[in-house]
């Protein structure tokens, strides 16, 4: 349904932190509030990507997606062993 | 592994890969289902302190503790944040929520890269030998990010970032999933910034071949690794009733078959359900199997399982036949019973004599090991084949390494078929896969790192690409693909078969920094956005610029052409030209070195310009073009060929592939 949630990993242009955020991840955790005020971060990324990874509807993604200093909102995938 | 170090000429060229502190301080971080930190193949004896760049922890968690680390496993964790997320909590009386490996595939990957020697290897008797990692001094440092429920990107992206942060020196990731865009792809987006911290990223091609545009990990700042076979092979025949023998592979150990022929019968006709012939769980009726031996087909369920099955129902033992998804290759198994596993063609004749015999009999013959086959290495039909589907420019897998019946070490937690049925514990399993080839490479990127400590990550890629074999050291020609029996191409086997001794002293390699990987962005179209996920900066294409992805410094030639109906770029109907840059930097003595180039199709033209290329010191660079005209050809038209630079002591090679589409 809508309300489903699903995984994302939300990719952050890192120079545009408004200024008052002392570090990224309050920066990250306040975009995610700004759209869902129960969503929680799963991980948050400092050196493979800047960015975070949470559990989103899909309106919430969109909504995250048209904020600013969000790159990219994307979905989480499944990989296997080879 | 017992038999790849020789195989791969590792155990008589020791004195090349030195064992100093240097080599011991090469940090190899894999991603995998986890660590059995008990196996011999992480003990530590005569490695000095744990090197001082590292940044990681052991961490604890469920039957691991911090102290299961040593000088050999410096390191290790688990993600499962992602997993837990969308799965809910992890079942922990199935497996344990902690680096410890509960499945074995782990510990095989990380010991094949890094494991310390151990002598008396073996699995229930099969491939004995003193089984060592490829970078037996290098230091291994585990991340658990698969699961049983599978490996999210929101985990390896997690452990991919900590691995960074930990300073590890190689990373080997034996997964892989979809082919989506670089920036799409978590595997991509991490290994980028690996790369830019001069970490190589060694990743397994997939196992989806023989099928084309089959490969993953296609982004060329990561190391992609198709698998082939080893001379050793386990051989178990397959005796009629009407005196003809049949070749097959089997790992069996136990109680062996009646000393006498036994009634054979196929599993399609020994069973009410619609794919009987497959041993699906539950599908055989007992009272047509017992005491019998039966013939199963490949397919749905795993192989073990099918034998599994047979037992279950009251079979004396197991025929398994490939179907033609798998041809004639043959992958050995440690079934529960007396079983093997046998091609396509010995099936369909198996076949025939089930379904033509009033009263059809049967026994299996098992011989042990064999070592010496030839021809080998063939490429495996399972591994994963080119064109690169995202970009066609840049050929995929880069590189073949050992990855059929390799064994390894394993872990305690389950039986070498991994079943929950199987109550045997060992120390050593045998399995197959791109996964088992890619810790190969990644071990010997190791060696090479320890051996040339100032490489750049495409610098060490290029030397094991540019001295990869394509043709038997013995005579004989092409290296085989067993999928059809044929000779290989660079689609099969990217630029070779490893070839880590060559590897040491490439002469030249084809250098690439991260502005390279950016430029060839910029060639791709991306946007700024795009550019940013993936690269995690600011960078603007310069619109002055032109940016072609045939000027990315790769160490192989992929040309893709528009076929005789037309499409963009080709000049369809007519003649096309296109033309690549690359630069080569010396890492050897002083010398000129001249080109060669072999294409067997004479309406394909290659012009290399410069033809000779002098050197007069180390780290010197000099590029040349490469222009590749033909005319237009039939979609799905290839031509193969090597553009080769020599000074008479070395050989960097280059294999191309033009294709029509």
């Amino acid at each position: 349904g809508s309300g489903a949630k699903q995984t994302y990993i939300v990719h952050m242009a890192k120079s545009e932190m408004p200024a008052g955020f002392e570090d990224h991840s309050h920066w990250y955790d306040a975009s995610l509030k700004s759209v869902s005020e129960s969503a929680e971060m799963i991980y948050v990324y400092r050196n493979a990507v800047h960015g975070f990874s949470a559990r989103l509807t899909a309106e919430e993604a969109e909504s995250l997606g048209n904020q600013p200093g969000i790159l990219s909102v994307l979905p989480e995938m499944k990989y296997e062993l080879h | 592994t017992t038999r790849t170090p020789s195989f791969l000429g590792l155990d008589k060229n020791a004195e090349f890969f030195p064992e100093s502190d240097v080599a011991t301080d090469v940090i190899v971080g894999v991603l995998d289902t986890g660590v059995w930190p008990e196996s011999k193949s992480f003990d530590d004896n005569g490695l000095g302190p744990v090197p001082s760049s590292w940044k990681g922890v052991c961490q604890t968690g469920k039957n691991f503790k911090a102290s299961d680390c040593n000088r050999k496993l410096i390191g290790a964790r688990y993600f499962c944040s992602g997993y837990e997320a969308t799965l809910g909590p992890i079942d922990e009386s199935k497996e344990s929520k902690s680096p410890r490996d509960d499945d074995g595939h782990g510990t095989h990957t990380a010991s094949t890269a890094a494991g310390s020697v151990v002598a008396g290897a073996n699995l229930l008797g099969y491939a004995p030998g003193s089984a060592r990692g490829m970078a037996t001094r290098a230091r291994l440092a585990v991340y658990k990010v698969c699961w049983m429920g599978g490996c999210f990107s929101t985990d390896i992206l997690a452990a991919m970032d900590k691995a960074i942060e930990d300073n590890v020196n190689v990373l080997s990731l034996s997964l892989g999933g979809g082919t989506s865009d670089y920036y799409r792809d978590s595997i991509a987006t991490g290994a980028f910034a690996a790369m830019e911290k001069g970490i190589l990223v060694s990743c397994s091609a997939g196992n989806a071949g023989p099928n084309q545009y089959s490969v993953s990990n296609l982004a060329p700042w990561i190391t992609t690794v198709g698998a082939g076979t080893l001379d050793r092979d386990f051989p178990a025949f397959v005796s009629l009733g009407n005196g003809k023998n049949f070749s097959g592979v089997s790992l069996f150990k136990g109680e062996a078959l009646p000393n006498k022929m036994l009634p054979f019968v196929y599993a399609g006709n020994a069973s009410n359900a619609t794919n009987g012939n497959l041993c699906l769980m539950g599908t055989l009726d007992p009272e047509k199997v017992k005491g019998k031996l039966v013939l199963c087909e490949r397919g749905i369920n795993a192989r073990v399982q099918k034998g599994s099955e047979v037992k279950a129902a009251g079979g004396a033992g197991m025929v398994l036949t490939n179907t033609a998804t798998n041809g004639e290759e043959l992958v050995a198994d440690a079934h529960l019973l007396p079983a093997t596993a046998v091609g396509k063609k010995t099936g369909d004749e198996l076949k025939t004599y089930l379904f033509s015999d009033s009263n059809p009999t049967a026994t299996i013959l098992f011989e042990g090991t064999k070592v010496g086959i030839e021809p080998s290495p063939v490429v495996a039909a399972f591994s994963s084949r080119g064109p690169n589907s995202i970009t066609p420019e840049i050929l995929k897998p880069d590189i073949i390494a050992p990855g059929v019946n390799i064994i390894a070490g394993w872990t305690g937690a389950v039986g070498p078929t991994g079943l929950s049925d199987d109550p045997r514990r060992v120390a050593f399993n045998i399995i197959s896969g791109t996964s088992m080839s890619c810790p190969h490479v990644s071990g010997l990127a190791a060696l090479l790192k320890g051996a040339h400590p100032d490489w750049s990550p495409a610098a060490i890629r290029s030397a094991l690409m540019t001295t990869a074999y394509t043709a038997y050291k013995s005579g004989g020609g092409a290296l085989v693909d067993v999928a059809t029996g044929k000779p290989s191409n660079p689609f099969d086997h990217g630029s070779g078969h490893v070839d880590p001794v060559s590897a040491l002293t490439p002469g030249l390699v084809y250098d690439m920094n991260v502005v390279d990987y950016l430029n060839f962005l910029c060639a791709l179209g991306y946007t700024p956005s795009q550019i940013n996920t993936l690269a995690r900066r600011n960078f603007t294409c310069d619109s002055t610029k032109k940016f072609s992805v045939t000027d990315l410094n790769y160490p192989s030639f992929a040309v893709s052409f528009a076929s005789q109906m037309g499409g963009a770029g080709g000049g369809g109907g007519s003649s096309s030209s296109v033309k690549y840059t690359r630069t080569l930097t010396n890492v050897g003595e002083a010398g000129t070195y001249k080109v060669s180039v072999n294409v067997p199709n004479s309406s394909v033209k290659i012009l290399v310009e410069p033809q000779t290329l002098s050197f007069s010191q180390a780290n010197e660079k000099k590029s040349y073009t490469v222009t590749f005209s033909a005319p237009a050809m039939a979609a799905d038209t290839n031509v193969f060929g090597r553009i080769e630079w020599s000074d008479g002591k070395h050989t960097v090679g280059s294999p191309v592939a033009i294709s029509w589409s």
